[in-house]
């Protein structure tokens, strides 16, 4: 009987062999039945991705072009259903979304083109496909790549939406700024709201939930600053656009709220290490509307600061804010109009777009770039919870 | 120098291989 000889890491090649027949079975387990919740928790972030990619490398080494063809088109089939059936789900998506990137950057990693070569260790150049140039599937999984992005935008946008209004704008997260008694005991803390209303808190908790999920699936981290920084868009827009049409958001005291909501968003940033993702450039016009409600509003000087002040607002959302605007007691007059007229009158050149209202469902192009792995696919093992039992290591 | 230059692999679209699926989830018992 031959001796049950342990082979060493050395003696595999880093590339996974499966039948014909199997693939099927490989794609229900690996991607339709696997629970981003339930054995995935325990993989190495992007594992999925490294299996799908070793077993491409052993249809390549076979040079069975119809093998690598059924593997890819049925993995990506089988992304795409599992991304219908559970599509509304961040888990699911995110974790698709970080394996599609991870898939896409082996296909690079290993194409044996020398620009994806040079963080490459000489094993894993010696691991590069030998047989097929797949530049053309490289393509069809970044637009796969792009849809699961953008499905990842509308999950995250429809559970922050309800948070929004009532956490940036209608919550006191500073008690009494706005000179209203607060009723009752002064509330413990910020975060509790009466019952069934968001607080800044909530979307501050929201964003550390999507942070941490990400990051658990070993997303991208260039991908995460495009996902985190389209979000603050998504915050900046809405909250705008609300105080754009509520006369009881227009208020000396309402910007002091916002502009403290917003140095919160800000901290949030600092703390995740995220200040250079863009994301606190996109909350620039909620800023300087929060700064208008905030300025003097009488003279000249005035005019001319607030003109060079609101770079990132149109005029016509200048003059609805000083129009909507409401003093906040009787010792404090209301925006004249002749000064409205006075700021009109200064920016007429402007060539702004007539809008009022900011586009909230704007989504930002996405960008994957290149990011290769120094995981040695020869160490790579499978984990038995993945009853893929009928691959094997080469 | 590579014994000889790889094989490019001509992909269908996302669009035709979501009918290729189709396809085959309809002979699908």
């Amino acid at each position: 009987r031959p001796l049950n000889i342990p082979r060493k890491e050395k003696d595999f090649q880093g590339m996974l062999e499966y039948k014909k027949e199997d693939e099927p079975k490989l794609i229900k387990n690996l991607i339709l039945d696997l629970k981003p919740r339930g054995v995935a928790v325990n993989l190495i972030p992007g594992l999925p991705a490294y299996i799908l990619f070793m077993c491409v490398r052993h249809a390549d080494y076979l040079n069975d072009d119809q093998k690598v063809r059924s593997l890819l088109t049925s993995t990506i089939n089988g992304i795409k259903k599992i991304l219908k059936k559970r599509g509304d789900d961040f888990e699911t998506v995110s974790f698709w979304l970080s394996n599609t990137c991870r898939f896409l950057h082996c296909l690079k990693q290993y194409s044996g083109e020398e620009g994806f070569m040079k963080h490459n260790s000489t094993r894993q150049n010696e691991h590069c496909l030998t047989n097929f140039d797949l530049a053309e599937y490289r393509q069809v999984l970044s637009d796969l790549a792009i849809q699961i992005y953008q499905q990842l935008v509308r999950v995250l946008e429809n559970i922050l939406q309800p948070m929004i209004v009532s956490g940036m704008l209608e919550h006191e997260t500073i008690q009494g700024v706005s000179g209203v008694k607060p009723t009752g005991l002064r509330k413990r803390t910020s975060s509790i709201a009466d019952e069934g209303t968001y607080t800044l808190d909530s979307i501050v908790r929201q964003l550390n939930t999507f942070h941490s999920i990400m990051c658990q699936h070993g997303t991208d981290p260039e991908l995460i600053k495009q996902v985190v920084k389209q979000m603050f868009y998504i915050i900046g827009a809405v909250t705008l656009n609300n105080l754009l049409l509520r006369k009881d958001m227009c208020s000396w005291s309402k910007g002091m709220q916002i502009r403290y909501n917003v140095s919160q968003l800000e901290e949030w940033l600092r703390d995740k290490n995220l200040m250079n993702s863009g994301a606190k450039e996109t909350l620039e016009p909620l800023i300087q509307a929060a700064q208008l409600l905030q300025v003097k509003k009488k003279t000249d000087e005035d005019a001319e600061a607030i003109c060079s002040m609101c770079n990132a607002l149109t005029t016509a959302q200048i003059v609805k804010v000083l129009n909507l605007y409401t003093p906040v007691n009787e010792f404090e007059e209301r925006v004249l109009v002749s000064f409205i007229r006075n700021i009109q009158m200064r920016l007429r050149d402007r060539k702004d777009a007539p809008q009022l209202l900011m586009d909230a469902k704007h989504i930002f192009p996405v960008t994957f770039p290149f990011n290769p792995s120094s995981l040695a696919l020869e160490t790579i093992q499978i984990p038995g919870s993945l009853s893929l039992g009928f691959i094997s290591r080469v | 120098q590579r014994a000889r230059p790889r094989v490019l692999l001509k992909a269908p679209t996302l669009a035709e291989m979501e009918e290729m699926n189709l396809s085959e989830d309809d002979d699908s018992p």
